[in-house]
């Protein structure tokens, strides 16, 4: 099946987005 | 704007060390959340851990996996162990568990995750511990990946050895020390 996966790169700038 | 969802719900628990009550009672469920957005809103607004007094723990478990040996998912398992020193707290401590909390939440050891129960931190005075919790201690080719990866991504030194011990080693250990299902 598939999986979801973000790298920490991606989930760092989600933090900062409005 | 839609929120990015994550592969699994997550709760996040903190435990108080008040000897006064069972030790159950001193386990509270903070909240759940399953997306990216929501962890942040979270984590963003709780105190991290190096603020936290002497015998206080979180802990970030899968919806259904409650941060417990004797949890159905657990008690087969064992875990990643990082012991730090009492002078990392200031420095590295808050670090290495965001690192923890995103390698867990972005499922980063890939088909592997599935393996994965949760992470916990406790605040102690004679040295802070974060580890990572899988389901099977047998499962040796998913633990050492786990192992390595976790490794990799807190960038601790190649030479530095870190243990994966078994919970039912944990719990039946006759002095302090735990020995090592496998190490990394």
């Amino acid at each position: 099946g598939t999986r979801i996966i973000y790298d920490r790169k991606f989930l760092l700038d989600c933090r900062s987005s409005p | 704007y839609m929120k990015h969802p994550l592969q699994n719900r997550w709760g996040l628990w903190f435990y108080k060390n008040d000897k006064s009550k069972m030790w159950q009672d001193n386990l509270r469920l903070i909240t759940k959340f399953d997306t990216v957005e929501d962890f942040w809103a979270l984590y963003n607004n709780i105190q991290p851990p190096s603020k936290l007094s002497s015998g206080c723990d979180y802990s970030m478990f899968k919806d259904g996996i409650e941060p417990m040996w004797e949890d159905r998912s657990n008690k087969c398992g064992g875990r990643w162990l990082i012991t730090l020193a009492k002078q990392h707290r200031r420095t590295e401590l808050d670090h290495f568990w965001l690192e923890t909390l995103l390698c867990l939440i972005g499922e980063g050891f890939g088909s592997f995750s599935r393996d994965i129960c949760g992470s916990v931190i406790n605040i102690r005075a004679k040295g802070d511990k974060i580890a990572i919790w899988t389901s099977n201690a047998e499962n040796c080719e998913t633990v050492t990946y786990i192992g390595k990866k976790y490794k990799e991504s807190l960038g601790l030194p190649q030479k530095l050895v870190i243990g994966y011990q078994a919970h039912a080693d944990t719990a039946t250990k006759s002095n302090s020390i735990t020995k090592n299902k496998f190490v990394v």
